[in-house]
């Protein structure tokens, strides 16, 4: 059984590379109810983070926010501040594309957090990239203008001229 | 589902990009 959950995870990541997101979000459902079954957190929370993904895919923004949510909660009780930071990253580019910019800021504001204690200068420089388009976003220049100005220097600091 | 309405935003088509490849193995 233990087998056959770790099978669905992995044909769940590969129908998602090969772009069949709905096939993938079924094995990732099956490899998640293995993982609940065995009370395998770490795997629960890996099959929550693949199926948010597979719904961005599939255009299920608020499905995804949904699943997103449970990695994050997840990561939290596992102590897991990367998978922390990626799941407030996620959930601050979800609610982006969901339009809902006070709360794709909320998250973002949280990643940024994150990275700073993790010392993530890539990490902190996305987070102001995303938090500089959510204020334009909200009709707040002043703030944007800060986190680009913040993301500027991050970005001049680690050599991305990009 | 919804439409993909904002590709206009650099920073999440950039994220997006980037999670096409993104599986958390096994």
């Amino acid at each position: 059984r233990a087998a056959q959950g770790r099978a669905y995870g992995n044909l769940g990541n590969t129908q998602y590379l090969l772009g069949n997101f709905t096939e993938a979000a079924t094995f990732h459902k099956e490899r998640l109810a293995i993982a609940k079954e065995f009370g395998d957190k770490a795997a629960e929370r890996r099959a929550y983070s693949n199926l948010g993904n597979a719904h961005i895919f599939l255009g299920r923004f608020d499905v995804a926010a949904e699943y997103y949510k449970k990695t994050l909660q997840l990561a939290r009780q596992l102590r897991d501040q990367a998978v922390e930071a990626q799941a407030c990253y996620s959930l601050g580019n979800t609610y982006t594309l969901l339009q809902d910019y006070e709360r794709a800021a909320e998250y973002h504001l949280r990643h940024l957090l994150i990275a700073q204690e993790l010392a993530d200068r890539v990490g902190e420089g996305r987070a102001c990239w995303s938090l500089g388009n959510a204020y334009v976003s909200m009709g707040s220049p002043a703030q944007a203008l800060t986190f680009a100005k913040k993301h500027l220097q991050i970005s001049q600091e680690i050599g991305d001229r990009n | 589902g919804q439409r993909l309405h904002l590709m206009q935003v650099d920073s999440v088509q950039r994220w997006m990009e980037d999670l096409k490849l993104m599986t958390e193995c096994e």
